[in-house]
């Protein structure tokens, strides 16, 4: 039975290069799975970007050392397509009934697509939104899974003048994405523009209901001396049977460095 | 110290938008900037029980009870910040990121954060051409007390005040763009550093924009209600 709550991905990752891998994303979760970090395949830094990866493998120089950075192939050189790379992963997840899973990514760069067991799905464009995707149809029932993704550089990359300059040719601007990638008259222009799964990825498990985004406000009256917490949230119900539920809050004061709960 | 229960049915494949009843604190521990006071948090625990299932699901965040407010200065043209009431004299920083391949670990934000506290900062200023701050990022600085001004994604630079001039209408998608800004407020509204969000890096965003970010972030009218009562309670 999975443990209610939220199950980090955050190890074992493989990344290749996209150019570099026949098998499609249903084949990479299906019958043909990575074996491990034999080429293209290498160890991946998940979360992390394309160039972190690289880097941890020892395919790029470091570019915060001298004049690395100029031995790095700029993502306008190459092509989108040099820094899209596929990320692979498997973990264990095994649902008791009317339990619900969900596999989120706080952050990716730019879009992409997820493959579970052989199934699809989009990552939609956008540098700094979440993606939440109800896997609990798509285990399987042996509890072993398979991830792929696959994630696709900012659509307006850029290319850098000569000259350098703030934000470089300023393309990146057209896309909702980090804008400093270019180069800036502070830093020298990132070569993948930040591509990757850059924020945390995780597996989280819950009941019938599953509580999103709280929202806690104070209001405060008599010069602080009367408080109130308002609090909301979204309670959401996966199953196809009416939920009665008890929704409890509790507060309590942060410990001192001092003082130690029995 | 507080510990409510509310009943409450959620019809099948639906989503309810739920209000708790307000919270009754008798002075409660305020948090402050740096240098200012102690930076107090609250655990906060909300759960959710399913009759002849159990725990369904909970959440937990350390809050922070404080207020915070920004005006412009009428006498210096600058914006005045104000903390629990107390003018505060910003010491602050610029932020861009704190990695160009963002190996953004928790112990690397909170060696970072910890660093400015110890130089006596109390505002770090995260730059528009940068990241929106995750949330580790955030938790360090309420930890610290160093307040945020976090801004969206525009520059003057790539969004129509560079040289070369270009994109002066903002990203090509401003649905999109919008739609980032929602998730990200709600994914870093509930820290107590967070001070001020800022449309852009000295640029104005596209009209659409700015009036679709102004109206997300305004007070909720319940609490100009409170507020302009405050015998209401």
């Amino acid at each position: 039975m999975a443990t209610l709550g939220k199950m980090k991905l955050d190890s074992g990752w493989l990344a290749a290069r996209s150019t570099e891998v026949e098998a499609t994303g249903v084949q990479l979760t299906t019958t043909t799975p990575p074996s491990g970090p034999s080429s293209p395949w290498m160890e991946a830094a998940v979360p992390g970007t394309v160039l972190g990866t690289l880097l941890k493998n020892k395919l790029v120089p470091d570019p915060f050392y001298g004049l690395n950075n100029e031995a790095i192939l700029d993502i306008a050189d190459s092509g989108r397509e040099y820094y899209t790379f596929w990320f692979f992963t498997t973990f264990e997840t095994k649902l008791m009934e009317n339990q619900h899973a969900a596999l989120n990514f706080r952050g990716i760069n730019y879009s992409g697509k997820a493959y579970l067991n052989g199934h699809e799905r989009i990552l939609p464009k956008g540098m700094f939104r979440r993606h939440s995707l109800d896997i609990t149809d798509i285990l399987n029932p042996d509890g072993k899974n398979l991830l792929a993704v696959i994630i696709y550089p900012p659509d307006h990359p850029g290319a850098i003048p000569p000259q350098g300059g703030q934000g470089g040719d300023h393309e990146i601007g057209k896309d909702v994405a980090a804008q400093y990638v270019e180069g800036w008259d502070w830093m020298t222009p990132i070569r993948d523009r930040n591509t990757g799964i850059w924020d945390e990825v995780s597996i989280s498990i819950t009941g019938p209901i599953k509580l999103s985004d709280p929202h806690l406000v104070s209001s405060f009256f008599d010069n602080y001396k009367r408080a109130y917490l308002h609090t909301t949230v979204d309670l959401e119900n996966k199953s196809s049977a009416p939920a009665e539920c008890t929704l409890t809050i509790q507060v309590s004061a942060g410990l001192d460095e001092e003082i130690f709960l029995l | 110290e507080h510990h409510h229960s509310y009943e409450l049915s959620v019809t099948p494949g639906s989503l309810v938008h739920y209000t708790l009843p307000p919270l009754f604190f008798y002075k409660p521990n305020l948090w402050w900037p740096n240098g200012m006071g102690k930076q107090s948090l609250y655990n906060i625990e909300i759960s959710v029980d399913v009759k002849g299932f159990g725990e369904s699901d909970s959440w937990s965040h350390q809050f922070g009870f404080r207020k915070i407010e920004s005006t412009i200065d009428q006498a210096t043209g600058g914006r005045l910040f104000r903390v629990n009431g107390q003018r505060v004299f910003i010491r602050g920083g610029n932020w861009i990121l704190s990695d160009g391949l963002l190996r953004l670990s928790a112990k690397r934000y909170m060696t970072d954060i910890k660093f400015h506290a110890d130089m006596n900062f109390n505002m770090l200023r995260c730059w528009g051409g940068g990241l929106a701050e995750r949330p580790e990022f955030y938790h360090y600085c309420d930890i610290y007390g160093l307040l945020v001004w976090q801004e969206f994604w525009i520059t003057g630079d790539c969004d129509g005040r560079g040289i070369p001039v270009s994109n002066p209408n903002g990203p090509l998608d401003h649905n999109l763009f919008l739609l980032c800004a929602q998730d990200t407020i709600k994914l870093l509204r509930n820290h107590a550093s967070l001070a001020l969000w800022v449309g852009g890096n000295e640029q104005t965003p596209p009209k659409d924009i700015n009036s679709a970010l102004m109206n997300y972030l305004k007070l909720h009218p319940l609490f100009k209600f409170y507020d302009e009562n405050s015998n209401v309670c």
